[in-house]
């Protein structure tokens, strides 16, 4: 039962997929539960579908926790599925949404990192691939996109927590959702959460180029962020990845915008300035309830000015 | 499990642009095994770096030498981690 389901703690990966099938059957005129591939250690990654008909709608991408250690991030995409789906039906705005929009949550972007920091190394961030010929494993899965692949801000050592891999879309995670967004074709955003430091940016980090949609990108983003902090008065800053923290070649809302996704954004959860990637369980939902209100403001913004 | 008992997270605020690049610098010495949470990037926003307890007295010399100011912002990652874990098994019995 979804209410019995504490969504102010941490959970392990299977607790999470159980959970998603509680969802499912619960809610099931609304949500649906995707298997898009397989992990590099063969664990099913699964995305959760919120549709209320049709088929390849326009459509919004939210994926969670490709930096396994960010657990506010995953726990946030946990809590944000559970409000889209309850708010469906009661919430207009939302609901109205969904009537004509379908969205797509990989809430555990990384699976094998995420049970990694749960039974070996609580601050393993990469995937776990094998690399020929080192000792080291794991790719930064946010360098690994077909985005300015291998440029300033990746490094070639496999033993670098920012290793963008032996080529693009090496990693099999990434693989699995360049091929969903690619056979669909239909996504009109890609958002995609980490964790932390309270960003949110849009495209480039390749470069610090301005993307031809800066200023409507800058300007949903700063709308977004003063509702979020309307809540708890979370400061945020918004930017290009490039201009607001430094270039980072081969990532994820990068590869999207240059496939035509024209609203991409990142988001980076709070950071209370004492726990960092230890953020204590009780921010998880003031977290997630602020996020949420960033989030519904882009997809609104998605909604009303389609192209 | 990999074990961080008496690692530290520290925390700069940077001032100066000299600052960035002496931190910069610091990340590039491979063989201290630092894991920057934040990276040296301008002086608007902080630098946080995980600090293994064996390099914990070279690092904290290195900023001392560049009067780098910084506060410890984890005096001991692994407390932290069991306070995360135990309270993980508290909420799995519950919902049980």
């Amino acid at each position: 039962n979804t209410k019995s389901f504490n969504f102010g703690a941490y959970h392990r990966l299977e607790t999470i997929y159980s959970w998603m099938d509680t969802l499912v059957a619960q809610h099931s005129n609304l949500v649906t539960k995707l298997e898009i591939g397989r992990s590099y250690e063969n664990r099913p990654m699964y995305v959760l579908k919120f549709s209320t008909g049709g088929n390849k709608r326009p459509a919004i991408w939210i994926d969670t926790g490709i930096h396994s250690r960010e657990w506010v991030s995953q726990a946030t995409g946990v809590w944000t599925a559970n409000k889209i789906a309850t708010d469906y039906g009661r919430d207009a705005s939302l609901t109205s949404l969904l009537n004509t929009m379908d969205i797509y949550m990989l809430i555990l972007a990384n699976p094998d990192g995420y049970v990694h920091t749960h039974t070996h190394d609580r601050m393993w961030r990469k995937t776990r691939s094998q690399i020929p010929g080192s000792v080291c494993r794991g790719v930064d899965p946010n360098r690994n996109w077909d985005a300015g692949f291998g440029g300033p801000g990746a490094s070639s050592s496999p033993c670098s927590e920012s290793y963008h891999g032996p080529s693009a879309h090496s990693e099999v995670e990434v693989k699995n959702v360049v091929n969903l967004i690619k056979s669909h074709g239909n996504f009109k955003a890609f958002i995609s959460v980490h964790a932390y430091s309270q960003l949110l940016m849009y495209p480039y980090g390749y470069s610090c180029w301005n993307v031809p949609h800066q200023p409507e990108l800058d300007s949903v983003g700063r709308a977004a962020v003063k509702k979020l902090t309307s809540l708890y008065g979370t400061q945020y800053k918004v930017g290009s990845i490039c201009n607001i923290i430094y270039p980072a070649s081969g990532g994820s809302i990068d590869w999207s915008y240059d496939t035509g996704i024209k609203y991409s954004f990142a988001f980076e959860l709070r950071d209370t300035g004492r726990y960092g990637f230890i953020l204590p369980a009780n921010q998880i939902i003031p977290t997630a309830s602020e996020t949420w209100l960033a989030l519904k403001h882009i997809m609104e913004y998605v909604r009303d000015d389609p192209y | 499990d990999r074990i961080f008992t008496g690692d530290q997270v520290i925390r700069i605020d940077v001032q100066s642009k000299e600052q960035v690049q002496l931190l910069r610098a610091l990340e590039t010495e491979e063989e201290l095994e630092l894991d920057f949470w934040l990276h040296p990037v301008s002086t608007e926003r902080p630098v946080d770096i995980r600090v293994p307890r064996s390099s914990l007295s070279s690092v904290k010399g290195y900023l001392h030498d560049h009067n780098i100011p910084f506060t410890v912002m984890i005096d001991d990652l692994q407390e932290l981690l069991n306070q995360e874990r135990a309270e993980m098994e508290v909420n799995q019995m519950m919902e049980r």
